[in-house]
C-alpha cells in the first residue's frame, strides 16, 4: 500500500 | 587505507566530495557504494544526500558528486537504479539543467555531465521509464538539443564491483 501511494505522489516537475 | 567502521553515508559522501579534493577521490566513492550495499535503506538515503551535492554553487563539489552517482550506479544494482527512476530524484536533476530552476546559474560542464548520465541510463536501463519521460521532457522544452556522444568507457555497463567481498 504504501508503495502505491508513493507511486501516485511521483510526479515529473512542472515544466 | 581508511575503515568503514563508523563511517555514515553523509561521511563517506562528504569525503567523496570534499572541494579540497585535488582529485576524484575512489576510496571515498568505493567507500560511499559499499555503505549504500550495507544498509537497509542505503539507496534512499543516499539519493537524497547526492541530489543536494550536485546542487552545490561549487562546480568541484557537484562534478564529484556526479561522479559518485555514476559509480553507485555501476556498483549499488537494482535497488539503487530504482531510487534513481524515481521522479523524485530525477526532478532535483531536472532543475540542475532547466533554467526555470536552477540552470542559469550552474556551470556547462555540470549540466552536460547530467545530461549525459541521463542518456546514457535511457539506454542503459530501459525498464526504468521515468528515466525516458525525464529525458523526453527535457528535449521538447529544448533544453537537450541533441543526444550526446556518451565516450564507450562512461557507457553503464553493469559490472563487477571492484572489491568482491568474501562473505
Amino acid at each position: 500500500l504504501g508503495e502505491e501511494s508513493e507511486e501516485r505522489d511521483d510526479h515529473l516537475l512542472p515544466m | 587505507m581508511a575503515e568503514a567502521e563508523g563511517e555514515s553515508l553523509e561521511s563517506w559522501l562528504n569525503k567523496a566530495t570534499n572541494p579540497c579534493n585535488r582529485q576524484e577521490d575512489w576510496e571515498y566513492i568505493i567507500g560511499f557504494c559499499d555503505q549504500i550495499n550495507k544498509e537497509l535503506e542505503g539507496p534512499q538515503i543516499a539519493v537524497r544526500l547526492l541530489a543536494h551535492k550536485i546542487q552545490s554553487p561549487q562546480e568541484w563539489e557537484a562534478v564529484q558528486a556526479l561522479t559518485v552517482l555514476e559509480a553507485c550506479m555501476k556498483n549499488c544494482g537494482r535497488r539503487f537504479h530504482n531510487e534513481v527512476g524515481k521522479f523524485r530524484f530525477l526532478n532535483e536533476l531536472i532543475k540542475v539543467v532547466s533554467p526555470k530552476y536552477l540552470g542559469d546559474r550552474v556551470s556547462e560542464k555540470v549540466k552536460t555531465k547530467v545530461i549525459e548520465l541521463l542518456y546514457s541510463w535511457t539506454l542503459a536501463l530501459p525498464e526504468e521509464s521515468k528515466i525516458k519521460d525525464a529525458y523526453h521532457m527535457l528535449k521538447r522544452q529544448g533544453i537537450v538539443h541533441s543526444d550526446p556522444q556518451i565516450p564507450a568507457d562512461r557507457t553503464l555497463i553493469p559490472s563487477p564491483p571492484p572489491r568482491p567481498k568474501n562473505p
